[in-house]
């Protein structure tokens, strides 16, 4: 599941 | 995810854990700058407020959780705690932290991905955190020689964003479309603002000796 906003990182 | 990232995480989450046990086990946190821990708060705050919107595994979403519980805490233990507040060094921990706040926003007006509330906001935590250690690391060179769980703290923190560079490149390399200007910039200019910090540190353990840093 990708994140909608693109911020996968902490 | 990659092994960058999940030391960088790693790291990270060992210097909130060992501020905690010094503040937890000592009942003390003289040497630590409650601005550097209220900005962090703010870093987290405003950086994850897709936390209940978007859902990308488990472990993020744990980790963000902890992240922000484990900064309100430790400036709740260190404003309210009976005991832990008054070792706090009140009168050493004076940086203008409006300064930080006010210009990390208005760059995130400026620069950001897109211009809705939530990424200006994201914007704003990565620039903030690039700039979030300046009151611990004044307040190191205040108070002359740190105890050591301080100066590890600091050394965690910069190692963290350190990792997070490998990461960035790492995926640069192997991702097409991995373009994080923002985050890389900013995390480079964190990183440089230890560098200092990290040479005075490597001296003082490779002389075997209390860490002292110019005043």
């Amino acid at each position: 599941l990708s994140s909608i906003n693109g911020h996968d990182e902490l | 995810m990659n092994i960058f990232r999940l030391a960088g995480d790693m790291t990270h989450l060992i210097s909130v854990l060992v501020l905690l046990l010094k503040i937890y086990a000592t009942k003390s946190c003289s040497g630590i700058s409650l601005k550097t821990q209220e900005l962090y708060a703010i870093v987290f705050v405003t950086r994850y407020l897709d936390l209940f919107t978007d859902f990308i595994s488990l472990y993020n979403t744990v980790m963000k959780l902890v992240f922000i519980g484990s900064s309100l805490a430790i400036v709740w233990c260190m404003r309210y705690h009976r005991v832990v507040r008054r070792s706090y060094d009140r009168e050493l921990d004076t940086f203008r932290y409006w300064i930080l706040l006010g210009v990390s926003f208005i760059l995130a007006l400026v620069l950001h991905e897109k211009f809705t509330l939530q990424e200006v906001f994201w914007a704003f935590s990565i620039y903030l955190e690039a700039v979030a250690i300046l009151p611990q690391l004044v307040l190191l060179q205040r108070s002359g020689n740190v105890d050591n769980l301080a100066g590890q703290y600091v050394f965690f923190l910069g190692a963290y964003r350190a990792f997070y560079i490998l990461n960035w490149i790492y995926r640069y390399l192997t991702e097409q479309r991995f373009t994080r200007w923002i985050s890389c910039v900013s995390g480079l200019v964190q990183t440089a603002l230890y560098a200092d910090f990290f040479y005075y540190y490597f001296i003082s353990w490779k002389n075997n000796a209390k860490l002292q840093l110019p005043a």
